[in-house]
This record gives C-alpha cells, structure tokens and sequence, in this order.
C-alpha cells in the first residue's frame, strides 16, 4: 500500500477510479525529482503487464499521452473557457489492459525538476541511465509488480529514449543488478530511429500523400538523386526548399487535421511575422540532429517559423 | 509552448491547478516551475548523443526481445515511410507478409511480422500521437500485441 503517493481524488472528475492511481516524485542523484503516474490495471492488476510510457520532444510531456492519448480519462474543455476541465473515463484507456507508468522525463521536463537546472544540460545515454535508475527505485517501491511481464513504449524521440533504455535495462539483468526483471519487449509508435531512413522518408511521403506535385517530386528526386539525407548539393537544397514550401499552414501532425492557433496567436502578430516563415526563411535547419543533416524540420507555419523539435531549435 | 498546430491548452490548464497538483503529489509551480506541454526552459540543453538506434533494435531483437514498431500513417513528422524502410532494412525473414490488420471488423492499418519477434505496423488515419486519434484501433493492437495474440 503506497499511501503516500496514492491518488484518491481529481479535481474535474465526480465518480470511481476504475483502479489504483497512484503519483509522485522518485528523486535520483540525489537532486533529479522524476515525476510518475501510474495506474493500474482495470483488468487485473497483480498478473497483467507493466509499461512504461515515454512522450518524446526531447522535452516533452508524458502527460501528453495521458491527457490526450491513452490515458484512463477524456478530458473535455471547460466551461467557460480557462476553467477546469471535466474528466471522463475513457473507454480506450490503455490501463484496461496494463498496469502503466507515465514518466516525466528526462528531468526539467513537465512536472520532473531539479534545483539544481546544470542537471537539466543531458543527453541521449544520461537520459537512459537516469531513467533506468528511476526503474529501479520504482520497482522497489512497488516491488509487488516486480515479476510482472515488463515492457518499454514511446512515441516520436521516445524512438530514442526506448531502445537506449531497453540496453541499459537488459544489461542490468545481464549484470546481475535486476537477474530477476521479467522484461519482455518494447514498442515504439512514429519514433526517431536513424538519420538516413527517417531523413529519406519525408519526400516519398509528401508525394504519395498527394502534398507535392510529380514535377517537384521528379525534380527533386532528379536533383538529390533520391538521397536527401546530408545532401550538400546546391540543387538538391534548392529542389528541397521547393519542396518544404508546399506545407505552409499544415498540421506536421495529421496532415488530415487542421492546424489549430491559439487564440491570441495568428489574429495578433503583424502580417510581417506571420510571412516570416514564407519569405526570409532560408533552408529548413539541416545540419543539427547528430550533427549531420536531418532533413524534415517543420516547414514554416502561419505563425513564425518553426522546428519539429522546439527544444533543439532553442540551441 | 511553441509546438505547431497543437492545442495544450486543456493539460496546461490542468496541470497547472494547485488543487490538482496537491491531488497528484505534484510540487507546486513555485518549486517545480509551470507544467509545458514540450520545455521551454531555456536551461533544457538536450544532446543527441547516441546518433541511430538501428544497431539497439538488432542487438534487443537478437537477444530475443519482443518489438512493435507502429506508425500511424498520416503523420509527417516521422512518416511511416522511414519506419517502414529501416524496418525492411535489418534483413530479417518475413514471417507475416504484408498484409491487413482488424479492428471493429475494419481495415485498421496494415503489418509486416518479421523473425525476431519485430512486427512493423501502420495505424490508418493516425497522425503522430496514434492513440489520440484513433483511440480504438490503438487499444486494439496494444492489448493484442502484449497478449501476443494475432
């Protein structure tokens, strides 16, 4: 019974937790406060698996996948507008069929800090090692889900943290430290895995996608000879521009859905700005993932030009 | 928080309420600072030191560790088109052609199995957060996945 970390109530939701939630802070180091929610399973918690959730970003939310995803509530706007929201259960949630970990990670992201911000200057293999480290403390608090089945999952730079993860987890097995854990796989959803593949897939895609036309499509194909990854070639940057001009205004997202502005965002900012992405930007940022070129930033929207990554477009 | 297109304002409202952080065991925004959907402290320095996670997902495999890899196939950012080609790209034997996957007796996406217990799946209509928009489908192949059911 974890009485600390229980949670009893929510505000916005009026009914009965369909199963244990609990939330808190495992601090590691010392000083990182790594947040977590877990929840248990609806179905049969002592027998069903673990997973641990990771959003990506790098910087992202796990709460993300929790609010808005797969979490055990729908959360509808409230009324009027900046009140709290009302909860639902969520029927879809994915503790019906496991017991699972959201984890705000790596620290300085969401609710996870430290007073200590130096801490928050990490990287790939720090981040794994960290959260293998919050694994292990978590683990032995809630030892009773010790042999469960136990699995990874993420999404979009969680294509990263998972497998870096994983190998730090399997070694710990390996090692000795955790002979014990009954880990089993991992799952990775729109995840960032290698420059050349993930760099490569943006130009086939825009075009069967019907976004290009075959003639900047055969252009482009022409001018980069099909490789758009680390592609220095002077033409190939230009039949590329050309290329990331044509998804101005469009959700990156869900190139179905629309692109949602906040509300004092486009009505507000000169017409100067909102042009910016359009006509000053020079070639979307290319030489930064890994320090080579990494080829699908976020074209320009209607309101300032933009990264996928904001956190790596803030270095 | 500068992420295009998205709406945070829902999580942001929420998770920024004292009542809700007292709920969850949150520290309070003095101490933990105000919840983003995506960090804008501009302390937050992140390296990507790793570089591809392609030899990580041939040594897990390999020690025999299961793997999904699922992209919801209208999705952008990170199209389903280089998960689909590093995938393939490992060599592994097919051991599910392509073909489609089911949910509420509906085309929901398409898989590929391969040995090594790795599966390459697509979610249809999904965008980059697959159960955020097809929240059904999702559960569907996430309960069948950890089952190892078809």
């Amino acid at each position: 019974i974890h009485e600390d970390t229980i949670v009893s109530s929510l505000p916005g939701f009026n009914g009965t937790f369909p199963s244990n939630q609990y939330a808190g802070y495992v601090t590691i180091d010392g000083d990182k406060n790594l947040f977590y929610y877990f929840v248990e399973s609806e179905r049969n918690p002592s027998e069903d698996p673990v997973v641990l959730w990771l959003n990506g970003g790098p910087g992202c939310s796990s709460f993300d996948g929790f609010v808005y995803e797969h979490g055990p509530f729908n959360f509808e706007p409230g009324q009027p507008n900046g009140s709290l929201p009302i909860l639902h259960l969520n029927p879809y949630s994915w503790s019906t069929v496991s017991n699972i970990i959201y984890l705000d990670s790596p620290v300085g992201v969401g609710l996870s800090y430290s007073q200590n911000e130096s801490n928050y200057n990490i990287g790939d293999y720090q981040t794994a090692e960290d959260t293998h480290s919050f694994l292990l403390q978590w683990f032995e608090e809630y030892s009773e889900f010790f042999s469960n089945p136990f699995y990874l999952s993420g999404e979009s730079y969680a294509g990263v943290y998972v497998p870096t993860l994983a190998s730090q987890v399997v070694a710990g097995i390996q090692a000795g430290v955790v002979p014990n854990l009954n880990f089993k796989g991992y799952m990775v959803g729109n995840g960032v895995t290698d420059p050349m593949y993930d760099g490569n897939a943006l130009v086939p895609f825009v075009h069967g996608m019907g976004l290009i036309s075959d003639d900047i499509y055969q252009n482009v194909v022409a001018a980069c000879n099909g490789s758009y990854y680390n592609n220095n070639d002077p033409n190939c940057d230009a039949s590329y521009q050309t290329v990331m001009n044509c998804f101005n205004g469009l959700n990156i997202y869900d190139i179905l859905e629309p692109c949602y502005h906040g509300s004092d965002s486009v009505t507000s900012l000169p017409v100067s700005f909102k042009q910016l992405g359009a006509t000053e930007r020079p070639l979307p940022v290319r030489k930064r993932m890994f320090g080579r070129a990494w080829p699908y930033w976020a074209p320009a929207v209607e309101d300032g030009p933009v990264t996928l990554w904001p956190q790596l477009d803030s270095q | 928080s500068g992420v295009p297109c998205v709406s945070d304002e829902v999580a942001t409202i929420w998770l920024n309420n004292p009542a809700v952080r007292e709920a969850i065991h949150a520290q309070p925004v003095s101490v933990a600072g105000p919840w983003e959907i995506c960090t804008t402290n501009s302390n937050f320095n992140y390296n990507h030191d790793a570089g591809s996670m392609i030899p990580y997902h041939v040594n897990l495999t390999n020690e025999g560790y299961r793997a999904l890899i699922f992209s919801g196939d209208h999705d952008m950012c990170v199209p389903f088109t280089g998960s689909e080609a590093w995938t393939r790209s490992l060599g592994y034997a097919i051991t599910d052609p392509w073909r489609s996957w089911l949910s509420v007796g509906q085309v929901a996406g398409y898989l590929q199995g391969y040995a090594h217990n790795l599966t390459f799946i697509t979610v249809k209509g999904a965008g980059h957060t697959v159960a955020e928009y097809k929240p059904q489908q999702a559960l569907a192949f996430f309960s069948r996945w950890l089952e190892g059911t078809s």
